[in-house]
């Protein structure tokens, strides 16, 4: 199975399949994808022959069929429903991304535990209780959950997802999560990356 | 310099040492710092050597020593102020956010093209318009920017931000942003983390 790195190129390269697709492009080589993105050629290929796909002689790589095996492969090609646990600040956010559609992901409900909050709608999106959560999941068929609130909640609130059935977490707190075997946790470390940023501000270094 | 993966786990170290010190505890030890974040021993040990700091036989690492060296390698004893370029869904998330006063960073003022949003205040910080970004810059002597505004006009606008004297760029947005050697550019992938995500539940891997 493909690397983590190879992974997490693709919705770079699915972005430049849209644009060319816009332009009535039908081919693209690995050369052009390559210097559009600052890789190395080969690595480009390695990617795309990760998804099965070979190019043509001269051509290049079909852009449709390209776009295709991408979207298949990451699973993009269905849509995946997901609850939003924390409908604060970030969740907000969150919820009223329209960008998620394009990666198959649809937000269908969002949890919260202050009662000022529950029975509102952020983006059209309505704010259960918390102790909604495990009935809807079974109801909804919902395996993902999106966690954007606090710290102090995260590790038990994430206990209680997993009872619901909940099978994939996408954690946004700072915390690391522990989560029993089976159970997909891809955490977006924000204050990595505002490290990364600022050790190089320090050092005046370019990435 | 130390590696990224290195920079990248500093802050969850800081986490546990801000712990440590509520349940006022004075020492911590590599294999400690290990086990709670399932990490090799000798990688922790690595870090902390990146950091300047040695443990005490017996003992381990002054958790106060520790926490000052990790936030002085970050800049993070300093606060930087940074402006906001985009005072939509994310950027008001990213605006109300009280822990980024603990990574050392200060958004002092907003801006966007919306009239409907120039002169109003999102979370206290009042937002401008673009076009006195340069003016602002220059007086208030800001170098970092933070880019959430939509794709499109990401690349013109950092041209602008480069023009203006900002010499560092968070970019929230899915664009791959081109700018001059000496101008730092540390992109956050939501879509990249999203595919990780996505593919393991396809592949119904842990991750
Ligand atoms: N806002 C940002 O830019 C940002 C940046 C980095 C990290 N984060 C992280 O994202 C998370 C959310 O941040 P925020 O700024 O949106 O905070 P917030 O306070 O605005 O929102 C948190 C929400 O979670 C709710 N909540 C509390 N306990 C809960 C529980 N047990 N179950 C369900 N909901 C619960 C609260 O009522 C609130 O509505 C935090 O963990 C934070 O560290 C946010
Ligand atoms: N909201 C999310 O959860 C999320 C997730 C992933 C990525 N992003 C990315 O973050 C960016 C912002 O997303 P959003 O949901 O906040 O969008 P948004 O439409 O809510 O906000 C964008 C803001 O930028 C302003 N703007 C437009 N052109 C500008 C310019 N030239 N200079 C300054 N401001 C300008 C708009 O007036 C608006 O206020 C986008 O690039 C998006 O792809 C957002």
């Amino acid at each position: 199975t493909p690397s983590l790195p190879t992974v997490r190129r693709l919705p770079t390269y699915l972005r430049l399949l849209k644009e060319l697709q816009d332009e009535k492009q039908h081919y693209v080589s690995s050369t052009y994808i390559a210097e559009r993105f600052q890789l190395e050629p080969i690595q480009v290929r390695k990617d795309l022959a990760a998804m099965g796909i070979v190019g043509q002689p001269r051509l290049g790589f079909a852009v449709t069929e390209l776009t295709c095996a991408i979207m298949q492969f990451l699973g993009w090609n269905n849509a995946s429903e997901a609850f939003l646990i924390g409908a604060g600040n970030l969740g907000s956010a969150l919820a009223g991304y329209s960008g998620f559609a394009d990666y198959g992901l649809n937000i269908v409900a969002a949890f919260d535990v202050d009662k000022s909050k529950i029975g509102t709608r952020i983006h059209d999106i309505k704010v259960f209780p918390l102790q909604k959560l495990p009935d809807l999941a079974l109801r909804l068929h919902v395996h993902i959950g999106i966690l954007t609130l606090p710290a102090a909640a995260a590790q038990t609130t994430t206990d209680m997802l997993v009872q619901a059935g909940i099978t994939a977490i996408w954690n946004f707190t700072p915390v690391k999560l522990m989560a029993p075997k089976g159970v997909i946790v891809e955490k977006v470390d924000l204050a990595a990356s505002l490290a990364v940023l600022s050790r190089s501000v320090k050092e005046k270094l370019p990435l």
